[in-house]
């Protein structure tokens, strides 16, 4: 009882929406 | 396509990875400088110190883990760790493009963000990359992780690029613009001109305290940074030193009194140096990237046994205890059987063969010389028998024993044995006989003897019949006589009175 859980509370998103990138892929041409 | 000129085509910037061969491999150091807090890590010998950890090790990505850094640091034994990749705070899906250890675990198919990377060759990769290079098979990426933001490129701010590069979504823009704007805590990885690789960390809140990322770029490019990227910041922002948080992370706890560190994605982590094998092949202990081989292994990878089969012979095994003999064979390379007296297993067990006998030097069978029999040759051949194994059979007579390795009749060899001494006073006297009569040869034979012994046989009933018939003729031809007896002084008296005699037979006179 002890163990604390973070809350995710301080989100620092780069996105909208996702915390992550979910955009354009680079190919070799 | 909106690159600077500058960089010709090339998307991404490499740097050779120090190799420092020293026992140390990372130093930390805590910066409080004006109202930031943090540590910078310079780890030596990247390729063989850094890993990428999927969330509570191998297998955690793909069940969507979220580990506290602590926790999957305590997977690696990782004397540094920080949390590196973004991931889905929802869901916890980890992002972007993740090697760890050499194994893919996550291909994004070319997202557009930066990455950080190391090849196998120990080439530091910083920047954009296509599938096709994630996936490079020549020389493959044995750690890669994304980042957002590419803050250093060859030693300037790359900021501006990185927002036009990572975000060609206009209503995004503003989104990637205040992420890269506002103070927060940070995470960060980049490398010196020397090759080695710099961790960096701030703490912050979001808003609130901490750093943006221009500050951290410059920061960086201070203290020597040639290329850098940005990783996940704000709440996962964490440092773990010697299996410890030790940092100020920025989530709060449930009771909202206390900050608590973020479950997170994927970790940065430094450890001691891998080994080559990393299990020294189960024959060995990593120390410090070394394989300290147990006994009997070879180094440096522990795979192959000091001793080469080779060198054992057609009689030896090799083993990780060295020649290892086969039963009946010694020395170093198994090329010697066993001294006399001696067999099996490393010539360990003693013969018990008597009598002359040798030894199996395999399992220790008595081979007895000719006369003897028994496990041990401690029988002599039974009367009758003789030579090896005692097989075969004196044809001497039955009074007279055999010699039990030769088979010839002899009288005397047995003298020592007490219950054949009578037998073989007989023999004796039976074989002085046989001698004796070989000696004395007849002048006749026998059957001589016998012609002879038959004529005299005749003549003898010959004769005798003769007279039989004679005196039966005579007794048939006149009466029978008789006779008188008359003294013999009368007979002798006077002459001139020869009538008063009565002259009888001349038969008489006879009488």
């Amino acid at each position: 009882k002890h163990v604390r859980h973070s809350m995710d509370d301080d989100l620092l998103l780069p996105y909208a929406g996702t915390h992550g990138p979910s955009h354009s892929h680079r190919h070799v041409r | 396509d909106c690159q600077p000129l500058i960089y010709g085509n090339l998307t991404h910037e490499t740097w050779p990875a120090s190799t420092h061969p020293g026992v140390s491999f990372v130093k930390s150091k805590a910066f409080l400088y004006k109202n930031w807090s943090g540590h910078i890590t310079e780890v030596y010998d990247p390729l063989r110190t850094v890993s990428v950890l999927e969330p509570g090790g191998p297998g955690g990505c793909k069940e969507f883990r979220r580990e506290l850094v602590e926790t999957t640091a305590k997977t690696r034994k990782c004397v540094i760790a920080q949390n590196c990749g973004f991931f889905n705070t929802h869901t916890g899906q980890c992002l972007g493009n993740i090697v760890s250890d050499g194994r893919q675990v996550k291909n994004s198919g070319g997202v557009q963000n930066a990455q950080f990377g190391i090849r196998e060759d120990g080439t530091l990769v910083f920047g954009y990359l296509s599938e096709e290079e994630v996936l490079d098979r020549i020389n493959p990426f044995v750690q890669l992780v994304s980042g957002v933001v590419w803050l250093l490129r060859s030693g300037k701010v790359y900021i501006e690029e990185s927002i036009r590069a990572e975000c060609e979504k206009t209503q995004e823009t503003g989104n990637l613009q205040r992420f890269v704007d506002v103070i927060s805590a940070r995470t960060a990885v980049g490398h010196d001109t020397e090759g080695r690789l710099i961790l960096f960390h701030v703490d912050g809140k979001t808003d609130t305290r901490g750093m943006n990322l221009w500050e951290v770029a410059e920061l960086l490019k201070e203290h020597g940074v040639i290329n850098a990227i940005n990783l996940d910041g704000g709440g996962s922002s964490t440092y773990v030193l010697n299996g410890s948080l030790a940092n100020f992370p920025s989530d709060e706890c449930e009771d909202k009194s206390w900050y608590c560190p973020r479950a997170v994605s994927t970790v940065l982590c430094v450890h001691e140096r891998l080994c080559q094998p990393e299990d020294c092949s189960q024959h060995g202990t990593c120390v410090n990237g070394q394989c300290e081989c147990q006994p009997g292994w070879a180094a440096p990878t522990c795979a192959n046994l000091t001793c080469q089969p080779s060198a054992c012979g057609e009689h030896g095994l090799c083993t990780s205890d060295g020649c290892v003999c086969d039963a009946g064979w010694r020395g170093v390379n198994c090329s010697q059987e066993c001294t006399a007296g001696f067999y099996g297993d490393e010539c360990k067990k003693t013969c018990t063969c008597v009598n002359g006998g040798s030894c199996d030097p395999v399992r220790g069978r008595c081979t007895c010389r000719a006369g003897f029999h028994g496990d041990s040759c401690e029988q002599e051949c039974p009367l009758g028998f003789y030579g090896l194994h005692c097989l075969q059979e004196c044809q001497c007579s039955d009074l007279c024993p055999c010699d039990p390795v030769s088979g010839s009749c002899n009288a005397t060899f047995r003298s020592e044995r007490n219950t054949s001494l009578h037998r073989a006073g007989h023999c004796l006297a039976i074989q002085m006989w046989k001698e004796w009569r070989e000696q004395e040869k007849p002048y006749l034979s026998e059957q001589s003897w016998v012609v002879i012994t038959a004529t005299l046989a005749a003549v003898l009933l010959t004769s005798l019949i003769g007279n039989l018939i004679q005196v039966c003729g005579k007794c048939k031809g006149r009466p029978q006589q008789e006779y008188s007896y008359v003294p013999l002084k009368e007979v002798n008296g006077p002459r001139d009175s020869p009538n008063r005699s009565t002259m009888q037979p001349a038969k008489a006179l006879f009488q």
